[in-house]
């Protein structure tokens, strides 16, 4: 495996860029949120506020579950709840400028990672998906 | 990066074995699927017939489809149709037997694949992240 060209490698080369990802805003309401992930068919998707700095993020599961009730899905309450509620805040965030390495370790936990600027803007999202073909390149067995 | 570990790996040692993977069955109700992959926490699982042979795969996202109405999302649909109705069937399968660069290629696009042997039966699944743990094993830059 040619590790030279993997240290070679920055977050930056292989994210996906902002205007790429679907998104939802903080004061959606979860039932928009909802038809966005269902729409975009994305298991779960990074949350922004008004400045488009990365706020969190925001799956399915996380949703269904709040409206999971004792005999069925309260489907009507998510008219009323807004993303901000209960969106994950604590989220690993990488910089562009992160080694392959330092990628690589994120998403071991992560189907994918944010990626923003010092200021907190958002700037993509790091991918397994992206991990795993670039390591492909590099393995030839 | 050392090869020569990599070259000795096979999925039978990477992945889940069958009795820790939360799975539904074929003629289950989609409001049962719903709710285990809502109370597992898992976005998809696999689907299995009554004699545990491996049916296909089913996620929330497909099932979320299904009840996406005009206005909301149509929850009382679910009580009457079955997961053998939407599963996804066209899945790649591996058997346990296979490379562990066989199971790289397999997770490129899909987080997690399943394993069977020559009669059908589930042996388990192949998930990405046991893909990333034992490349960061063998990658020491
Ligand atoms: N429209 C599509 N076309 C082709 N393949 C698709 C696809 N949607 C999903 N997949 C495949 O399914 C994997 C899991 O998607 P999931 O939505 O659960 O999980 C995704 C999703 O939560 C998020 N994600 C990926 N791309 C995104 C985007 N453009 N905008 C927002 N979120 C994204 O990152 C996670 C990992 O993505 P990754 O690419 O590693 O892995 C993806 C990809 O291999
Ligand atoms: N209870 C939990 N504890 C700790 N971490 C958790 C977790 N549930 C999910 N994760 C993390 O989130 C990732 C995506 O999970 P997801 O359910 O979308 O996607 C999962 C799910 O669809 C399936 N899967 C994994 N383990 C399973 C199991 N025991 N039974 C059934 N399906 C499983 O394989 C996909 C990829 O799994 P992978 O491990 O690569 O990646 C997992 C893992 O890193």
């Amino acid at each position: 495996i040619e590790d030279k060209k993997l240290a070679d490698v920055y977050v930056a080369d292989l994210m996906i860029p902002s205007e790429k990802v679907a998104h939802v805003q903080v004061n959606n309401p979860l039932e928009h949120a909802l038809l966005v992930l269902v729409k975009s068919g994305y298991s779960a998707v990074p949350v922004l506020d008004a400045s488009y700095k990365l706020a969190g993020t925001i799956g399915k599961t996380i949703i269904l579950n709040q409206i999971l009730g004792l005999e069925r899905f309260e489907f009507e309450t998510l008219a009323d709840r807004r993303v901000e509620e209960i969106m994950h805040t604590d989220i690993p965030i990488l910089s562009r400028e992160a080694s392959f390495m330092e990628g690589l370790h994120a998403v071991i936990d992560y189907p994918f990672v944010c990626v923003a600027d010092q200021e907190g803007y958002f700037d993509g999202i790091l991918t397994r998906r992206a991990i795993l073909k670039q390591l492909r390149r590099n393995i030839s067995m």
